[in-house]
């Protein structure tokens, strides 16, 4: 049921 | 000097629950305008974002920034210790190795001091972009938090699909499949009530794991409302406010087609 996706990909470290 | 003190400690015990299974530990940021934290869990699957403004409390003193390093297996312990209506009063010094906590029932008449050790922990802070949500839906709390329970049983994934009016959560599995929508209400500023709104008009449907939106239903008690922010191929957001000056918020990365 799909893969899971990481945060990092949409955010970027401050 | 630190001091912070909320009429309605309850909030804080709410806010821990929606907190504590997420991120173990955490910085609370102490600044003139509030209290804020974001945590992400191990897997960066899900982020979560506590405000907390500075209206939100009777009385808020902060001199200098300070970082609470807090581990939230203990405060929630320590919290627990508080009664649903004390108040409760935050303490610290300018660079501190400890927080105070003080409870104090309604009625006056029992005070309850406690001493919390800080830990220094290295956590990386992300930016959040502006995004423009192609979705924002709002529907009661305790309706949402029912929705994913119920759809928990049927796997570990529930699709939320946003169409003209209506939105439509489901879920699939090896025992069947289920299928809830609400739609929405005419008086939209009942707090029972579910609101829609579309950027465009454009239907949108993501795949998120059922485990994190139960997770996020565990702040429920904050809010009669939750808000859920959509954009395709970008994460959920999943808002509950606390009053008109703080906020829960968790972002959820989405699943995506292999």
């Amino acid at each position: 049921s799909g893969k899971q996706s990481s945060l990092m990909s949409f955010f970027k470290k401050k | 000097m630190f001091e912070a003190r909320l009429l309605q400690g309850s909030i804080l015990k709410k806010a821990l629950e929606g907190i504590r299974e997420l991120i173990t530990s955490g910085n609370w940021e102490c600044s003139s305008a509030g209290i804020s934290m974001q945590g992400m869990d191990p897997s960066h699957v899900a982020l979560t974002v506590l405000m907390l403004q500075n209206d939100l409390f009777d009385q808020f003193r902060c001199d200098r920034n300070v970082t609470l390093g807090l581990n939230h297996a203990t405060f929630s312990k320590i919290l627990k210790c508080a009664a649903n209506d004390d108040i409760i009063t935050l303490k610290a010094e300018d660079q501190p190795d400890e927080c105070n906590l003080l409870f104090q029932s309604a009625n006056d008449d029992k005070t309850s001091d406690f001493i919390i050790k800080l830990t220094d922990i290295d956590q990386e802070t992300l930016g959040i972009p502006d995004t423009e949500y192609a979705a924002t839906v709002k529907v009661p709390s305790v309706e949402f938090q029912r929705i994913c329970r119920d759809l928990s049983q049927f796997g570990d994934t529930i699709i939320i699909s946003v169409k003209k009016g209506c939105v439509e959560f489901s879920g699939t599995g090896e025992i069947g499949s289920a299928k809830i929508a609400l739609k929405e209400s005419g008086n939209v500023d009942d707090d029972e009530k579910v609101s829609v709104e579309m950027d465009k008009d454009t239907p949108c449907s993501l795949s998120f794991a059922s485990r994190y939106l139960n997770y996020f239903t565990k702040a429920t008690s904050l809010s009669d409302t939750v808000t859920l922010q959509l954009c395709p191929e970008h994460p959920l957001v999943v808002s509950y406010d606390i009053g008109d000056n703080g906020s829960l918020k968790y972002y959820l990365a989405p699943k995506i087609e292999e």
